[in-house]
């Protein structure tokens, strides 16, 4: 499960501060399926960067099933996240020089699988949002769609314990949105948790709790009914 | 004035062919405001491409005021480009080791604005799009929806006669794209052309005519009403 305790982000650009997140604090047991809301700049895609082991606080504790994750070095961290979570990023972050497939496979390569099972496996991923025809397509030969898409199914490929998907539908037209999330449901009835930062409150509608954020705080807590 | 005719773009991946747009015609008379809807992959995009003279055609004639883009070469393609056009790229495109007012600023090089006075207008066009106190941020210590704004600030800064938007709210909270939608009718009213791509239909609502798009080609043409 995943603990946030009274945590921090501050950024220093020159003598500027910016408080990214002020004395953050949540707590979202294994197998739920939450929403983060807000206003452009009020601090999401910066908690997902730590809850996502991409990132240190500044000051505040994460713990992720019960290990303080501020207290493990790089190389640890980086073994974490590998293994222990998928991320859709808001600006999709492919690689631009390989195809779609490439790119979905990446994750596959730190849990050690063997190429022929990763292409297998990468290529039922894309199958999965709607993508064969489009697997060796490099990112610049990608609609926008497309390659949120990729990154979706880069997320999912290596079946990790949490999703953190940041936006993960702002820029796909409505079906392709509802074909998403009707992925994301299917993964959390396998018990997946899953957080998902949306400004589109349809999309939050299918979460069980939702975090309204603002100016770097939490500035309320909604239980979704009626879902 | 914008009219196509009998328009087409085929990619060539290898021995594979994507028809992305197949036969598009249209025109939008000077002082239009116009969107763009269809799913993901439906040519959007790579219209606005050939629109905004950053693509050519594979066949059929694009008139931009009467001037047959297709038979002008690279450079004169740059200068039209350059004084006539603000885009707003999909995935903003902004220059990533420089600040948000340098990159607004860049349109203004090609009108020999002097130094002073660029700062000065990208400094208000941020301001127009709510983003003072981040003028001297880089990308990378942006928000996403900051990033955004950033691209529309860039893409309105010289005052062109043509806006091309290609999804220009898709990283903004309901508030932050309101505004934007107010800066776009401001500039419509003051008599510029305006396209606008998008998977909102509240967006499309503030239109005046709008192409849906499917498979590379215009299925139908609906005109807004009770705007
Ligand atoms: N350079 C390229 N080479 C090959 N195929 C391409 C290339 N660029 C785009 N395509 C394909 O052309 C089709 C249309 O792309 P386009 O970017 O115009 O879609 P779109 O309507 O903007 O989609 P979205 O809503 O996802 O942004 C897509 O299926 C895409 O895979
Ligand atoms: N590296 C950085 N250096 C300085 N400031 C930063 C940096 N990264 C982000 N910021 C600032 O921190 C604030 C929060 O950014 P964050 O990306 O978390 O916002 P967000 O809620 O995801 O917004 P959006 O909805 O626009 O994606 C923003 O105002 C941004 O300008
Ligand atoms: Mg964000
Ligand atoms: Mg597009």
């Amino acid at each position: 499960m995943i603990r946030v305790t009274n945590l921090s982000k501050i950024y220093q650009t020159g003598s500027i501060e910016v408080r990214a997140l002020l004395n953050i604090s949540l707590e979202v047991v294994t197998g739920e399926f939450v929403a983060i809301m807000g206003p452009s700049g009020s601090g999401k895609s910066t908690l997902m960067n730590v809850l996502g082991c991409l990132d240190r606080p500044t000051s505040g504790c994460y713990q992720l099933d019960n290990l303080a994750v501020s207290t493990l070095d790089d190389k640890e961290l980086a073994t974490i996240r590998n293994r222990k979570i998928g991320f859709v990023f808001q600006t999709f972050n492919l690689l631009g020089r390989t195809s779609a497939v490439a790119n979905v496979e990446v994750p596959l390569m730190y849990g050690g699988v063997n190429r022929k099972a990763r292409r297998q496996r990468a290529l039922e991923a894309l199958a999965k949002v709607g993508l064969s025809p489009r697997a060796f397509h490099k990112p610049n030969e990608l609609s926008g769609g497309e390659r949120q898409r990729v990154a979706i199914a880069r997320a999912i490929v290596s079946n990790p314990a949490i999703i953190l998907a940041d936006e993960p539908t702002g820029a796909l037209d409505t079906k392709s949105g509802t074909e998403v999330m009707a992925i994301l449901e299917g993964l959390h009835q396998q018990g997946l948790t899953i957080i998902v930062v949306t400004h589109d409150r349809e999309i939050a509608n299918h979460t069980q709790r939702i975090y309204h954020f603002r100016d770097g705080e939490i500035q309320y807590i909604e239980e979704v009914k009626n879902r």
